[in-house]
């Protein structure tokens, strides 16, 4: 049998709003050390990887591995259903093509059931190598939602160039041309309101503007943002989700051909 | 010309 307890049952409803509009369908594999859900957008240009510990949910029980095939459109559709101070389970017999959401209110008194059936989804699993990053940025994930959300205005692809100094993301297209530099934070006195650059070198590349604000759907997930760049590998957007776990994207830059 | 490459180019199946 498959069990996993959330208190804070807003996490997973923020989790849906992260992946649906990136993913349509996507498989939750799940073993004694958590859930596992790893899958390429619709068009497989970009990938998605969740991970949400075992210790981080409140109960937790995972007598076999189970992987759950899921439309998640449908998962966020019941998720929507679940307040937000609601603890929600997530349970699943083994082998069973089926699992059950149940959502408990605050003071226990309304306690609602989901059951949704499952997917056979044979969906291909990829190898994400460790890598060694020329350029960690830390900022605030709402400044960079809105970097994202203002430049796509400017042009569809985004420049991200990182110096010691800074950070400037850059757009240009028919209205003309679009640059916000951001510069690294002198004294971190509040930790969620800086940016903070690790830089072995200067790395400069260039994204599709469409993605990033699919990824920045998870902003409310977390207070702050960690991009990595290297020279031609993809870009990892990440948002950590406290004391359970994160959720990282991934998307390679537009390159000269 | 500026081309986006999908991730599968980056990342190998396992």
């Amino acid at each position: 049998m498959f069990e996993a307890r959330l208190l804070r049952g807003s996490i997973l409803k923020k989790v849906l709003e992260a992946i649906k509009d990136l993913l349509t369908q996507a498989t939750f594999d799940c073993d004694d050390s958590g859930i596992q859900l790893q899958a390429m957008d619709n068009s497989h240009v970009s990938l998605v990887s969740l991970q949400l510990r075992a210790d981080g949910f409140d109960k937790y029980r995972c007598d076999r591995n189970i992987s759950m095939g899921m439309n998640l459109n449908s998962v966020a559709k019941i998720l929507k259903c679940a307040g937000d101070k609601d603890t929600v389970t997530m349970k699943a017999q083994d082998n069973a093509d089926t699992v059950t959401f149940v959502f408990e209110s605050p003071n226990q008194e309304k306690v609602s059931d989901y059951e949704m059936k499952l997917m056979n989804l044979d969906l291909e699993h990829l190898g994400i190598p460790e890598t060694e990053y020329s350029c960690t940025i830390r900022m605030p994930s709402a400044e960079f939602a809105r970097i994202c959300r203002d430049l796509s205005q400017f042009g569809d692809s985004m420049v991200i160039a990182c110096t010691k100094e800074g950070v400037k993301f850059s757009a240009t297209g028919e209205i003309g041309s679009a640059n916000i530099k951001l510069a690294q934070t002198a004294s971190v006195d509040k930790e969620e309101e800086a940016v903070i650059i690790e830089m072995d070198e200067p790395v400069t590349l260039t994204f599709a503007c469409q993605y990033l604000n699919y990824f920045t759907k998870a902003t409310s997930l977390s207070p702050q943002v960690q991009l990595s760049m290297s020279a031609d590998v993809p870009l990892v957007v990440e948002y950590r989700i406290q004391d359970i776990g994160h959720i990282r994207y991934y998307l390679a830059p537009k390159i000269e051909d | 010309k500026i081309v986006q490459f999908p991730i599968k180019v980056y990342f190998a199946m396992t």
